[in-house]
């Protein structure tokens, strides 16, 4: 059976939220390192990739394999019965129909106790094989969703050059064009603000912004997000969680014209 | 308009 108990229930509102509008239904598959999702969006273009390691819940307890085929819409509709500060215990058994959410609120007597039935999800699973990036930025996510934000203001791609020089996110669309460059920026006082820019060869890709702004819902989960590229392949977008756990979007890249 | 990929052109289905 699976017993995983997390201290915020902030936590499992916030992915949720982050993902919902690219995918509907997914398996939730848990084992004893954790609970893990992939789910690619109808039109094969972005994957979410999420991984809520065992350490990020306390306890945590799973004897054997299970996947949960969750409907995101209905996960919604009964985490917004949560609040963000509630203790969130979600239980099934070995051959489950549904899953358990319990919410405890911390500074009250209050439990409230949902079932969410479950669905057979027969979802096809990519083999992603790790890889050596030729660039990797960090840099404060709020500034990546406002670069996102802005330049679809102007046009539907973006061009995401990295170079010795920094990163230069460009845009052009029927009004103009656009860009905006980052350099390296080391903040001490608030690490946070930092922008580290991992280069071994230059890069630059295409992609889709409504797309990109679309994973910035995940803004809210971390300072930080991990940009990496290389030439010709899928960009990966990191929301790194604590103890090891992640939020990663791909997305395909757009190419000729 | 630049043409948009297929992810399944990169990763494999397992």
């Amino acid at each position: 059976m699976l017993e995983a108990r997390l201290e915020q229930a902030n936590l499992l509102k916030k992915v949720v939220d982050a993902i919902k509008d690219l995918v509907q239904d997914c398996n939730f598959d848990c084992n004893d390192s954790g609970i893990a999702l992939q789910a690619m969006d109808n039109s094969h273009v972005a994957l979410v990739s999420m991984m809520l390691k065992s350490e990020s819940f306390s306890p945590f307890r799973c004897d054997r394999n299970i996947a949960l085929g969750i409907n995101l819409t209905s996960l919604t509709k009964v985490l917004r019965a949560a609040q963000n500060e509630d203790i969130l215990t979600l239980k099934a058994e070995d051959a489950p129909d549904v899953v358990n959410l319990v919410f405890e609120s911390a500074e009250s007597d209050r439990i409230s106790e949902y079932d969410i039935k479950l669905m057979d999800i027969d979802q096809e699973h990519l083999g992603i094989p790790e890889t050596e990036y030729a660039a990797t930025i960090s840099m404060p996510s709020a500034e990546f969703q406002r670069i996102c934000r802005d330049l679809m203001a102007l046009s539907e791609s973006v061009s995401i050059e990295c170079s010795k020089e920094g990163v230069k996110f460009a845009c052009q669309g029927d009004i103009g064009s656009g860009s905006v460059t980052l350099r390296s920026h080391t903040n001490v006082d608030k690490p946070e603000m930092n922008v580290e820019i991992d280069l071994t060869e230059p890069v630059s890709l295409t992609f889709s912004l409504k797309y990109l702004v679309g994973f910035c819902k995940a803004s809210s989960l971390s300072g930080q997000v991990k940009l990496c590229l290389s030439n010709e392949v899928p960009l990966l977008v990191e929301y790194a969680l604590a103890n090891n756990s992640y939020l990663r979007f791909y997305l395909a890249p757009k190419i000729g014209d | 308009t630049p043409l948009q990929n297929d992810l399944s052109e990169f990763y494999t289905a397992i």
